[in-house]
């Protein structure tokens, strides 16, 4: 079985081969025009930098979302305790400035 | 396609950046 | 999964195959030549928009770890508020 699959990668390099060599003989790429098959394998080479560069992106979103959600949760449980210790101690309680409440409300 | 999915992608890429820049502003006020 | 990668291996150079006998005929069919390089420019336009892309996702990669950051320093301003508490 695996001689069969070795013969047949080889004749499809040999296929490959024989087909590009044909093309770049036949129509050799006069100065200025692009090599055909310089072309079909730059095509297949920006597809898959397109797909890399996809996987790497979709990480990064997913990392950035989970850290934002941790620092909104530590926000949330921090100001809750700064008015829970603001009660207990009979400190007035100082309220949000506009600003803060804007920023509150973007958070949520 | 190609063309158009990269565009589009960027934008939204952008977008992101957008918003997480303006994330951390908004989380350096309150921790002020 | 070995089968299915060597299935997808295989598949991958017949496609390659089809595509390279897709332009054979380049002599013969001068329309061929044309949409040729017109992809080609395209080729060069789509590279350039995956330079800004991969830029972007490194800024992104960047504001990653400003983020952790600011979560790292959070989570020590809460233990002193709750050591506080």
């Amino acid at each position: 079985m695996e001689d069969e699959f070795q013969k047949a990668d080889s004749d499809l390099d040999y296929l490959q081969y024989r087909l590009e060599y044909e093309i770049k003989t036949n129509h050799p790429h006069s100065a200025g025009e692009k090599n055909a098959v310089a072309i079909l394998k730059e095509l297949s080479a920006i597809k898959s930098r397109y797909q890399a560069l996809c996987a790497r992106f979709k990480a990064v979103s997913v990392e950035q979302k989970e850290t934002k959600s941790c620092i909104c949760a530590i926000l949330n449980k921090t100001m809750t305790m700064i008015r829970e210790l603001q009660k207990q101690t009979n400190l007035e309680l100082t309220l949000l400035t506009e600003e803060e409440k804007a920023v509150t409300e973007q958070l949520k | 396609t190609l063309k158009d999915d990269v565009n589009a992608l960027l934008d939204n890429a952008r977008l992101e950046s957008q918003e997480s820049t303006s994330f951390i502003k908004a989380t350096k006020v309150l921790m002020k | 999964s070995d089968l299915e990668q060597l299935c997808s291996y295989v598949n991958e150079k017949i496609e390659n195959i089809k595509k390279t006998l897709s332009i054979r005929n380049l002599g013969q069919d001068p329309a061929l030549k044309t949409t040729l390089s017109k992809i080609g420019d395209e080729i060069i336009t789509v590279n350039e928009l995956l330079n800004k892309f991969e830029l972007e996702i490194q800024y992104q990669e960047q504001t990653n770890s400003s983020l952790k950051e600011l979560c790292a320093s959070l989570e020590e301003e809460f233990k002193d508020v709750d050591h506080l508490n």
